[in-house]
């Protein structure tokens, strides 16, 4: 049987607010190692991949491996019926076609137990290729979030440039264009900070569609920072770490100059 | 312009 206890349940609604807009369903992989889920959108342009690690369970228990094909939007209208400081159970039997979901409240004065009916999802699980970036920018999860706010204002392209200790985030359109460029700060270990670190110093210039952008940045609350790698005509990486034992990754694919 | 991309040809099947 699959039966995992997370705390902090908080986490699972916020990873579900970063997953929902962009993949409709999916398979959620339980193993001994943890819960992966990963997903393409309709249109192959962007890659959706949750982890969470077992250690981010306080109780995990995995005897079989277990997929759980969990339609997004049943699985947070549920998930919405927990409050933020709620327990959260995930249960399931070894071949499940449902699963039970158990939400205690902090001080164990309410439960609440759902039954989620599972649904067959043929989805291919992608191998994702290990890629030397050309460039890693961490920025604080909230500015990048206001960052693709703000550009998508000015057109349906942002253009992520690094250069040597500076983020540049920039849009043109009918209305005018914008820059917002971001410096390197002094003591990379704060979260507030950005830090920039570029392979052999070659500056690096990618298009990105901002509708997808912004979909990613429904993750923000997961974490303070958010970490970005670019590498020319790969698919960008922005992910949000979930403490030290899991994280929410999304790939895009880049907009291909005519 | 610009056209945008797909992911397809850089993920291999597991």
């Amino acid at each position: 049987m699959f039966e995992a206890r997370l705390l902090q349940g908080s986490i699972l609604k916020k990873a579900l607010e970063g997953i929902r807009e962009l993949i409709t369903s999916g398979n959620w992989e339980c193993s001994s190692a943890g819960i992966s889920m990963q997903g393409m959108d309709p249109s192959h342009v962007a890659l959706t991949v949750l982890m969470l690690q077992n250690d981010l369970f306080d109780q995990f228990r995995c005897d079989r491996n277990v997929t759980l094909g969990l339609n997004h939007a049943t699985f947070s209208k549920i998930l919405k019926c927990a409050a933020n400081d709620d327990i959260i159970t995930l249960k399931a039997e070894d071949q499940p076609d449902e699963c039970n979901l158990l939400f205690q409240s902090a001080n164990d004065d309410k439960t609440s137990d759902f039954i989620i009916k599972l649904t067959d999802i043929d989805q291919e699980t992608l191998g994702i290729p290990d890629t030397e970036y050309a460039a890693t920018v961490k920025v604080p999860s909230v500015e990048f979030q206001r960052i693709c706010r703000d550009l998508s204002q000015f057109g349906d392209t942002i253009i992520i440039s690094v250069k040597k200790g500076c983020v540049e985030f920039s849009g043109t359109g009918e209305i005018g264009s914008a820059k917002i460029a971001l410096k390197e700060s002094g003591n990379v270990d704060d979260d507030e900070k950005v830090s920039v670190e570029m392979d052999k110093d070659t500056p690096c210039s990618l298009s990105f569609a901002s509708r997808y952008l912004n979909y990613f940045t429904k993750a923000t609350s997961l974490s303070d920072t958010v970490t970005l790698q670019l590498c020319p005509e790969h698919p960008l990486v922005v992910s949000y770490d979930i403490g030290d034992n899991g994280s929410l990754k999304y790939y895009l694919a880049p907009k291909i100059e005519e | 312009g610009a056209t945008q991309g797909r992911l397809d040809s850089f993920f291999t099947l597991k």
